[in-house]
């Protein structure tokens, strides 16, 4: 199976 | 004070119509050259980003940038209130805490205001990098939309993969398997009819088709489509609004555990 990771870990904040 | 004055009142109605159910608060930011919005959805898998440029208004005044806080469900039905061919209008003052939506209809019979409460919301921006993806398919909206849903009642998640004779679709679940395939194709008559593919490598991602099934509420907003895909990065979705900008999905890639 494949997770799901978030948006926040491809774009960082800034 | 900032006021945006937009003959196409429903470009902004269709906007609302596309991400009211995948976003809840946010900010619109407004400045002198447009307003802009970025957001997550609540478990922070997509991010949506909107621009609409000072110049695609018919009148546009922004004194000093201002983040207007805004539940965008109670914004929907403001606006729902909008005929199609109405002229809506923003407005806010600099330290007020609502906005005003005044709606004229085409031939200036009625005219209506419409007042709503702002909030505070605390917004964190996101870095979205320069990427140069490694294939860009731009393809008829409404086919996207199609395949989406068609995928959606097989399977949870898609594949989609990018080569120089096309796009595909893939997904599977407990009933069967699908794929389907779309060719580069400029030779058709209209250009809104016709998918093309620029590629620098093939690229295959897996994506939740709940998602991308959300995102395709923006059909209405263009007839074409551009994905923008690139290994383990997630994919854009972006519908270009017309003289005014844009509005994209980012969508994060389901990886290998």
């Amino acid at each position: 199976d494949r997770q799901q990771p978030s948006i926040l870990s491809f774009f960082g904040g800034g | 004070m900032f006021e945006g004055r937009l003959l196409q009142g429903s470009l902004l109605k269709k906007v609302l119509e596309a991400i009211k159910d995948l976003v809840t608060d946010t900010n619109f930011d407004c400045s002198e050259t447009g307003i802009a919005l970025q957001a997550m959805d609540s478990s922070h898998v997509a991010l949506v980003s909107l621009l609409l440029k000072d110049t695609g208004f018919d009148h546009f005044r922004c004194d000093r940038n201002l983040a207007l806080g805004i539940n965008l469900q109670n914004m929907s039905k403001m606006l729902k209130c909008a005929g199609n061919d109405d002229i809506i209008t923003l407005k806010a003052e600099d330290e007020g805490d609502t906005i005003t939506f005044m709606f004229e209809s085409p031939n200036q019979d009625k005219i209506s205001d419409f007042e709503m409460k702002l909030m505070d919301i605390d917004s964190e921006h996101l870095g979205i990098p320069d990427t140069d993806y490694q294939a860009i398919v731009t393809m008829p909206s409404a086919e996207f939309q199609r395949i989406v849903r068609d995928l959606s009642s097989i399977g949870d998640t898609a594949v989609i993969g990018v080569t120089k004779e096309g796009i595909s679709f893939s997904t599977g679940g407990d009933i069967g398997k699908a794929n389907i395939v779309c060719r580069q194709n400029t030779n058709v008559d209209k250009e809104e009819d016709q998918t093309t593919v620029e590629i620098h490598e093939p690229v295959s991602l897996t994506f939740a088709l709940r998602y991308l099934n959300s995102f395709t509420k923006a059909t209405a907003l263009s007839p074409q489509v551009t994905l923008s895909l690139s290994k383990e990065l997630p994919i854009v979705v972006e519908y270009k609004i017309e003289k005014m900008g844009f509005l994209r999905f980012y969508l994060a890639p389901k990886i290998e555990e």
